[in-house]
């Protein structure tokens, strides 16, 4: 038996928004710890991984570690029947194929459900390892959806350096050339507007950007963005979730041969 | 040129 309720259910309508473009067909892991997702896009160049922790629901049963696998897709049109202030129940039986959603307006008067049917996924899931990156940038998550934005209509890959100077986001296209400087700012009035570069050793890494441009649908769950790169390794592209957990995109880098 | 690696290039399977 599974029962999850989430009072903030808008959360979890944006976290299928950002993700059902990347990624088709997931399986849901939900254990004592929490509701998680680890899921590549078909070509496995970039990795989503979701973690929801127990602690932030309101009510959280599950009875054993179940493994549910969903058409995302399918999964977004369901919630998108949620409105943004409703409280979101899932809920499974043991050996059931199908999950429900329960959607409960705040003030009670209107509860529907949604039967969505379940599906075998076959997944991988990868060890991600602790790494120490070598620089890890803080910023707006509205400005890095822009600079993402502005630079995907010059060129297809970005490049992004850290420097003591602060980071510089690189493209280069038929029409011409594009960069974008961000300094560390932090004299700023609200800490979510605040820019923080922390680097240990400078970096420069090449990405595709329409990888960021779909990471960055992530927006809505978060004020800022972090960005954790280092040398030959994935990018990590970081959205909190509050008091709740995290989405983070993993990105492979684009290296000369 | 720039190669695009994949994820599973430096993530093993568990």
């Amino acid at each position: 038996m599974l029962e999850l309720r989430l009072v903030q259910g808008s959360l979890l309508k944006k976290v299928l928004e950002a993700i059902k473009d990347l990624v088709t067909d997931a399986n849901f892991d939900c254990s004592a710890t929490g509701f998680s997702l680890q899921a590549m896009d078909s070509s496995h160049v970039a990795l989503v991984s979701l973690l929801l922790r127990s602690e932030g629901f309101e009510h959280y049963r599950c009875d054993r570690n179940i493994s549910m696998g969903m058409n995302l897709n399918n999964m977004a049109k369901m919630l998108k029947c949620a409105g943004n202030d409703d409280i979101i129940t899932l809920k499974a039986d043991d050996g059931s194929d199908t999950v429900t959603f329960m959607f409960e307006s705040p003030t009670q008067d209107k509860i529907s459900d949604f039967e969505m049917k379940l599906m075998d996924v076959d997944s991988e899931h990868l060890g991600i390892p602790e790494a120490e990156y070598h620089a890890i940038v803080r910023m707006p998550s509205t400005e890095f959806a822009r600079i993402c934005k502005d630079l995907s209509s010059i060129g297809d890959t970005v490049v992004i350096s850290v420097t003591k100077e602060g980071v510089k986001f690189s493209t280069s296209g038929d029409i011409g050339t594009a960069n974008v400087v961000c300094r560390q700012n932090t004299t700023v009035d609200k800490p979510e507007d605040a820019t923080i570069v922390e680097m240990n050793e400078p970096v420069s890494l090449t990405f595709a950007l329409r990888y960021f441009n779909s990471f960055t649908k992530g927006t809505p769950l978060s004020n800022t963005v972090t960005i954790s790169l280092s040398s030959e390794l994935p990018v990590v592209v970081e959205y909190k979730i509050a008091e709740m957990g995290h989405l983070r995109f993993y990105l492979a880098p684009k290296i000369e041969e | 040129v720039n190669q695009q690696r994949q994820i599973t290039t430096f993530f093993a399977k568990k």
